[in-house]
């Protein structure tokens, strides 16, 4: 079999200005994946090690540059799935990490759960030494711009994305 | 949200979904991301799904697994993403984008939104895209 991988950054809004940053992200994350795959690394270790490169470019939404919730803060989604045996690991409203999909293959590796949420998570996080880091650290300005965009009166975040991921 | 699906030399496909939502949404909102079958899915049998789009729509018709049943009832992945994103906005106006790989090696990037931006690497070969034609 040939080895092939495929990444996506989101269906979310474009800003032009920084449209050659996705780009070069996706590719980045596709190469990585794919240079795991050539190295008959297995399809589980290549997608998450796409989606590692993904969350640590501020141009994506996950990991650092993370949108923010209505208290301007960071809470972080991700699921891995191995199709060899259907075992799959997620997490939900994760804060205070990196890598959420790190996680997630975690929960999925080291527990009988399918998902694991908020402060749970987190104590599992740590439970399995997984740096915490500053919410903080995953705020990029555009995102602190975006949230305080959105609680404009008038604003409507949710109409302002019709149309986009 | 960004994810990945991959099918190794062995033949095992499987995907990652990772994200932080929706700008400004409730504290403890969770979308498809985390939901099997519907931020993500992957069986050998058929392939691997990874979805991004308004979650709430995306999980009303479980769209990753809805894609895999097309694909287990003959389709391709792109005859199966473009089935998948259609019944997602005529049933409940939700817009979104898929990448597909099946178990043969096939795949594709489909989205209903303006754009998506993708990339994936085959026989060495590297493409990206973000908008519909490219």
């Amino acid at each position: 079999m040939k080895p092939v991988i495929v990444v996506h950054g989101g269906a979310g809004t474009i800003v032009k200005e920084y449209e050659e940053g996705y780009r070069t992200g996706v590719k980045r994350a596709a190469l990585k994946g794919y240079d795991c795959l050539r190295q008959k690394g297995a399809a589980l270790t290549a997608v998450e090690e796409a989606v590692v490169v993904l969350e640590n470019d501020p141009h994506f939404n996950a990991g650092y540059g993370s949108v923010l919730n209505e208290e301007g803060d960071v809470e972080m989604d991700a699921i891995i799935m191995d199709g060899r045996n259907l075992m799959s690991g997620a997490v939900s409203a994760v804060r205070c990490i990196a890598n959420p999909i790190t996680l997630a293959r975690l929960v999925m590796e080291k527990t009988d759960h399918m998902l694991l949420t908020c402060k749970g998570a987190s104590l599992f996080a740590k439970a399995q030494g997984i740096p915490e880091i500053p919410n903080e650290k995953l705020i990029t300005e555009r995102s602190r711009e975006r949230w305080k965009t959105n609680l404009h009166p008038g604003s409507n975040p949710v109409v302002s994305q019709i149309g986009l991921g | 949200t960004v994810g990945a699906v991959a099918i190794d030399s062995e033949g095992n496909v499987a995907c990652a979904t990772s994200t932080g939502g929706l700008t400004n949404k409730m504290i403890g909102r969770v979308g498809d991301t985390a939901c099997i079958g519907s931020g993500g899915y992957a069986d050998n049998a058929f392939g691997a799904v990874s979805t991004t789009g308004h979650g709430e729509s995306i999980m009303k018709v479980t769209l990753a697994r809805l894609i895999i049943n097309h694909m287990e009832q003959g389709m391709s992945p792109e005859e199966a993403a473009e089935a998948g994103l259609k019944y997602m906005k005529t049933r409940v106006n939700g817009l979104g984008g898929v990448i597909v790989v099946n178990s043969s090696g096939d795949w594709t990037a489909k989205f209903s939104t303006k754009q998506m931006t993708w990339a994936a690497v085959q026989d060495d070969q590297l493409q990206v895209g973000v908008y519909h034609g490219e």
